[in-house]
C-alpha cells in the first residue's frame, strides 16, 4: 500500500490544487466542507495533466510533482486573477 | 495547450528588461540576449515582431520584464529558492498585460552544464508563451508545460514543440512565408498532406451557436462537440479551449480523411479508448488510432448497414449503449459481447428524444441526451429525465445565448 499522506502533505495538496486552479478557493461565507470526491476527482485532473498515473490520491509521485518548481500561473485558467476576463 | 481566451490586437510588441537579477554571474548583456532569443522563438512561427524599446520611451513597453523578490506589488509573491519560478500576464489593455517577473531569488544560469541552477532562456520562452496569450499544455515536449524541464539548449537553434506552434498558430495565424524569408533555423518538418484536396474553396467556419452538433463526448474530462469537420473543446472548469473550431483530422491522428463527419463519440469504461462512429463504422483511439482499420457496427451487435445516432457508456453498470432513432441497442464490455433481447424502445429512458445527435454522461454522473439547441438531463444512475427538460445547450455548454424563440417544452402547470 502507498505511504499514507501526512496531514501536511493533505494540507499542502489542497492549498497547491487551489492555487493552480484544480479546486475552486473557499467560500469562508459559506463554510462548505472539500468533500473527498471532488478532491479526488481535483487529484485525478492535475495528475493527468502532468503525465502522472490517476489514482486520485496524493501518493509520493504526486506530493513530489508538487514540490517540483514551475510557473506561478494556474493550470487551469479562469480559477486565478491572472486571466484578464472580457466583459460579456 | 489551453489559451487564455485574449490575444494581442498588434503585431509588433515592444519589451524593455526593467530590472536585471542580483547575484547570478548573468551579465546585463548576457539577459538581455537571452530575453532577445527567447521573443524571437515564438516570433519565428508566426508574424508577431518583438522590439526592445529604451526607459526614455514615452510609454511603457508592452512587455516589461523584471526580476522580483518575494511580494513585488502584485498579487503572487515569489517564494524564495525552488517553488514558483517565474510568472507573466496574459495580453490585454491593462498596463500589467504583457509583463514577465522572474523570482530574483533563482540562481538563473545560461548553458550550465552541470546541470545546478534554473536555466533563465527556457523559463523566459515559458513565460513569454504566457505574455502572448497561451495557458499551460499537458503535452510531453510542450515548453508551456508547468513545471520546469531543465535547459533546453542552444537559444539560437531552439524551435517551439508542434503543440506550441499550433496553439500559437489559434491565437495569431500561421506565420507567413515569403520568398525572401532565409531559414534561419533547421527548417520544419514537412507538413502532413492536407485533409482536403488543395483546389477546394476555404470551408466557412460552422457557428457553435446553431447546436445541431453531429456527436458530443466527455472525453477525460473535457466536452467535445464534433459538427462535420469540426469540434470544439469545454475544460472541466466550464470554458471553451477556444471558440475557434478546431480541426477533427489534425487531432485525430490516423483518422481517414474520407471520414467527414462524426456520427457518434463516446470513452470507453474502463480502458478509456475513445471511439468515433461514422457510417455502419467505428475507429478506436487510444492517444492515436488504434488497430488501423475501421471495425464494422456489427461487432457491437447491430445488424449489418445500421448505424447509429447516439452511443455513450453508463457508468452504473459499465455497459455502452448505442441509439439509432427510437431504439437502441446495449453492449457488455465486461463480457465483451452484446447483451441479448435488443433493440430495446427508447421509452425506457424516460423524457428522451428520438434520434438524439448524441448522449453524454458529465463529469458529476448525469447523462444528458443533446438534440438541436437543446439537452435532457437524467440525474445520475436515474432514467428519467429532469421534470425542466429540455434546456437550452448554449448559455450552460457554449458560451452563447439561451435562443429568444423556438420550441420549448410545455412547462408543468405551477403550484397554486
Amino acid at each position: 500500500r502507498a505511504r499514507e499522506p501526512s496531514a501536511q502533505d493533505v494540507s499542502l495538496g489542497v492549498d497547491w490544487l487551489t492555487r493552480y486552479g484544480y479546486l475552486p478557493p473557499p467560500h469562508p461565507a459559506q463554510a462548505q466542507l472539500q468533500s473527498p470526491a471532488k478532491l479526488r476527482d481535483a487529484i485525478k485532473v492535475m495528475q493527468r495533466f502532468a503525465g502522472l498515473p490517476e489514482t486520485g490520491i496524493l501518493d509520493p509521485l504526486t506530493v513530489a510533482t508538487m514540490h517540483k518548481p514551475r510557473c506561478s500561473l494556474p493550470d487551469v485558467l479562469g480559477a486565478a486573477g491572472l486571466v484578464r476576463r472580457r466583459r460579456r | 495547450y489551453a489559451l487564455s481566451g485574449s490575444v494581442w490586437k498588434k503585431r509588433t510588441l515592444t519589451w524593455r528588461v526593467n530590472s536585471f537579477p542580483q547575484g547570478s554571474g548573468l551579465s546585463q548583456e548576457t539577459v538581455r540576449t537571452l530575453m532577445h532569443h527567447a521573443l524571437t522563438t515564438w516570433g519565428a512561427e508566426s508574424d508577431l515582431r518583438f522590439q526592445e524599446v529604451g526607459s526614455q520611451g514615452p510609454t511603457e513597453p508592452d512587455i516589461l520584464i523584471d526580476f522580483a523578490r518575494a511580494y513585488h506589488q502584485d498579487s503572487y509573491p515569489f517564494d524564495g529558492q525552488g517553488g514558483t519560478l517565474a510568472h507573466a500576464f496574459f495580453p490585454g489593455e491593462h498596463p500589467i498585460s504583457g509583463d514577465t517577473h522572474f523570482d530574483d531569488e533563482e540562481t538563473w544560469t545560461f548553458g550550465s552544464k552541470d546541470g545546478e541552477g534554473t536555466d533563465l532562456f527556457a523559463v523566459a520562452v515559458h513565460e513569454f508563451g504566457h505574455a502572448l496569450g497561451l495557458g499551460h499544455s499537458s503535452a510531453p515536449d510542450s515548453i508551456m508545460r508547468p513545471f520546469y524541464q531543465g535547459p533546453v539548449g542552444n537559444p539560437a537553434e531552439y524551435r517551439l514543440s508542434q503543440d506550441d506552434r499550433e496553439g500559437l498558430q489559434q491565437l495569431y495565424g500561421r506565420a507567413p512565408q515569403t520568398p525572401y524569408d532565409k531559414p534561419t533555423r533547421k527548417p520544419l518538418a514537412p507538413l502532413p498532406p492536407p485533409a482536403l484536396p488543395p483546389d477546394s474553396p476555404p470551408q466557412p467556419l460552422p457557428d457553435r451557436c446553431d447546436g445541431n452538433f453531429d456527436a458530443i463526448a466527455n472525453i477525460r474530462g473535457e466536452t467535445f462537440f464534433f459538427k462535420g469537420p469540426w469540434f470544439w473543446r469545454l475544460q472541466p472548469s466550464g470554458q471553451l479551449v477556444s471558440p475557434r473550431p478546431a480541426r477533427l483530422h489534425r487531432f485525430w491522428e490516423g483518422l481517414p480523411a474520407q471520414v467527414k463527419v462524426i456520427q457518434a463519440a463516446y470513452a470507453r469504461h474502463p480502458d478509456g479508448r475513445i471511439l468515433l462512429f461514422s457510417g455502419p463504422q467505428f475507429w478506436s483511439f487510444q492517444d492515436r488510432l488504434l488497430e488501423g482499420a475501421a471495425r464494422p457496427l456489427t461487432e457491437l451487435g447491430l445488424p449489418p448497414g445500421e448505424e447509429v445516432d447516439a452511443v455513450f457508456s453508463w457508468p452504473l453498470n459499465g455497459k455502452t449503449y448505442l441509439i439509432r432513432g427510437q431504439q437502441y441497442w446495449r453492449y457488455d464490455e465486461a463480457a465483451a459481447r452484446p447483451d441479448p433481447g435488443y433493440p430495446r424502445d427508447l421509452s425506457l429512458w424516460e423524457g428522451a428524444p428520438p434520434a438524439p445527435d448524441d448522449v453524454t454522461v458529465s463529469n458529476t454522473g448525469d447523462t444528458y441526451f443533446f438534440k438541436g439547441l437543446q439537452y435532457w438531463r437524467f440525474p445520475k444512475g436515474s432514467i428519467k429525465a429532469e421534470p425542466d427538460s429540455p434546456q437550452p445547450m448554449g448559455p450552460k455548454f457554449l458560451d452563447c445565448p439561451a435562443p429568444t424563440v423556438g420550441p420549448q417544452a410545455p412547462r408543468p402547470p405551477r403550484a397554486t
